[in-house]
C-alpha cells in the first residue's frame, strides 16, 4: 500500500468521524442528507460482501467493518435518535435515489469483469459510490448556507477521492500490468462531481468567510 | 481463486 492510498483511506475515515462528531456534539443533523448516507450504506454492503469469503489483510477487514458500522450508526442517529431525528431536513432532502440506483445496477449488469452475483454487486457499488454524494450536494444547494462541519465533511470526502486518483497513477507506474478501467473511470467521474463544491469551499476559505452556494 | 488487484482497495 502506498502513501496516497493510506492518506486517502485516512481522509475517508476522518470525514466520517467529523460527521459523527457533528451529529453527536450538536445533536443535530441539519444539512445532512439521509439519502446520501443510505446510499453509502448500500455501497458498503454490496462491496464488502467479500468479507465472508476472502481475507486480504487485517487493515482491510477492520476498515471495511468500521465503514459498515459507522454508516449504519449515522443512519440510526438520523432516523431513530429522538433529538437528532427532529433536525433532519426531510422536506428538502427529496432526491429520487432510484434514478441513481437503477441506472447503476443496469450498468453493472452490462459492464463488469464477470457475470456473478458478487462481482455484479461489487461493480454496482463502484458505480453507485461515484454518484452517492449527489443528494447531499442538492440538499446543500437548497439550504444555501453550509455549516462548517458539513462543509468540511464533504471537502474531506472529495479529498479522499482525489487521493485515490493519485494512488492509481502511482500504482500504474510502480506495479507491472496494473490496470482497472471500471474503477478508474468511475473514480474520475466521482472526483469531478466535487469540483464545483471545491471551488466554493476554497473561495470561502480564502476570503475567510462562511461558505455559501450560489442560487 | 485470485482476487483482482483493485479488490485490495476500499
Amino acid at each position: 500500500m502506498n502513501i496516497f492510498r493510506l492518506a486517502g483511506d485516512m481522509t475517508h475515515l476522518l470525514s466520517i468521524i467529523v460527521l459523527l462528531l457533528k451529529i453527536q456534539a450538536t445533536k443535530s443533523c441539519a444539512g445532512v442528507s439521509l439519502k446520501t448516507q443510505e446510499l453509502y450504506a448500500v455501497v458498503f454492503v454490496t462491496r464488502y460482501l467479500d468479507l465472508f469469503y476472502s481475507f486480504i489483510s487485517l487493515y482491510n477487514t477492520v476498515m471495511k467493518i468500521i465503514f459498515l458500522l459507522t454508516a449504519f450508526t449515522i443512519i440510526w442517529y438520523m432516523r431513530k435518535h429522538k433529538v437528532v431525528c427532529q433536525t433532519y431536513d426531510k422536506e428538502q432532502d427529496t432526491f429520487r435515489v432510484l434514478f441513481l440506483i437503477v441506472p447503476c445496477f443496469v450498468l453493472a449488469l452490462l459492464v463488469n469483469h464477470e457475470m456473478s452475483v458478487t462481482e455484479v454487486l461489487w461493480t454496482f457499488s463502484i458505480y453507485l459510490e461515484a454518484v452517492a454524494i449527489l443528494p447531499q450536494l442538492v440538499l446543500l444547494q437548497r439550504t444555501k448556507n453550509v455549516d462548517n462541519l458539513t462543509g468540511n465533511y464533504i471537502f474531506m470526502l472529495g479529498s479522499y477521492r482525489a487521493l485515490y486518483l493519485v494512488n492509481w497513477v502511482y500504482r500504474y507506474f510502480t506495479e507491472l500490468g496494473y490496470r482497472q478501467w471500471i474503477v478508474w473511470v468511475s473514480g474520475t467521474v466521482q472526483t469531478c462531481v466535487y469540483l464545483d463544491f471545491f471551488y466554493y469551499y476554497v473561495q470561502a476559505w480564502r476570503n475567510n468567510e462562511r461558505m455559501k452556494l450560489p442560487g | 481463486f485470485k482476487l483482482r488487484e483493485d479488490k485490495d482497495e476500499l
